[in-house]
């Protein structure tokens, strides 16, 4: 009930009406909102129980590490009711045509493949608020100080994944599994999008914001 | 830590 109750308000990309459409023009949008989505995502962060008690250090090692999967896992949510399209945020949907003319193309595959298995499974709210906080937890940091605080997060979280199974869905024992199962394809989609917007910003063609550079580096 | 100065900053505010 507490992620539910931190969880953030809806977010629009509100593209600039005054560039001409171009393949820059959507990776300026893009990035734009992700540096939005990452300030309401370190404001997120604090709200679940027990994240605030780490050491500063260890609070930024996860968020360094996970930012990206958080941001990936709230796209497949926003995507569940589509077909085959990506809402990356309500004003701002792509379809298979437009990932490809802005070389989001194995991107867009990879997170359908996330929005594909969340439909199998009819993910609800109550368990992705907790997956994502999961994602965060067990970002698997290299830098974590207090290993046994960021474990103690992990098992509270994973204990409330599996009360709300044990009490939602008694039919499928093998539930809170299965959703875990799903965080590898998690991670390595966000590895690869974390190394796609890398190389753009190497490329220099596309304006990012502080913020998102701060991250974009500290995840290379 | 110097180069997270935007993360650190955040995560310091209350809000």
């Amino acid at each position: 009930s507490h992620l539910l109750v931190a969880e953030p308000e809806k977010i629009y990309a509100m593209p600039d009406p005054t560039m001409p459409e171009s393949d820059i023009k959507a990776l300026t949008t893009l990035c734009d909102l992700a540096d939005r989505e990452l300030v309401v995502i370190i404001g997120w962060a604090k709200h679940i129980p027990g994240f605030s008690a780490l050491s500063l250090g260890d609070q930024m090692s996860l968020l360094q590490s996970a930012w990206m999967e958080i941001l990936i896992l709230s796209i497949v949510f926003r995507s569940l009711p589509y077909e085959d399209e990506l809402v990356y945020a309500e004003d701002y949907i792509m379809d298979e045509e437009h990932s490809r003319l802005t070389g989001l193309l194995d991107l867009y595959v990879s997170i359908l493949q996330l929005v594909r298995k969340y439909k199998k499974l009819k993910v609800e709210k109550e368990e992705f608020v907790t997956l994502k906080a999961i994602a965060l937890a067990n970002s698997d940091s290299m830098h974590i100080e207090d290993m046994e605080a960021v474990q103690k997060l992990q098992d509270a979280l994973h204990e409330a994944l599996q009360d709300y199974e044990s009490s939602q869905h008694q039919e499928d024992p093998r539930r809170a599994g299965k959703l875990l199962m799903t965080l590898p394809l998690l991670r390595q989609t966000a590895t690869k999008a974390v190394q796609h917007f890398y190389s753009i910003k190497v490329q220099g063609k596309v304006p990012m914001h502080k913020l998102f550079l701060e991250m974009l580096e500290a995840k290379v | 830590k110097e180069k997270h100065k935007i993360l650190h900053r955040l995560l310091q505010n209350s809000t």
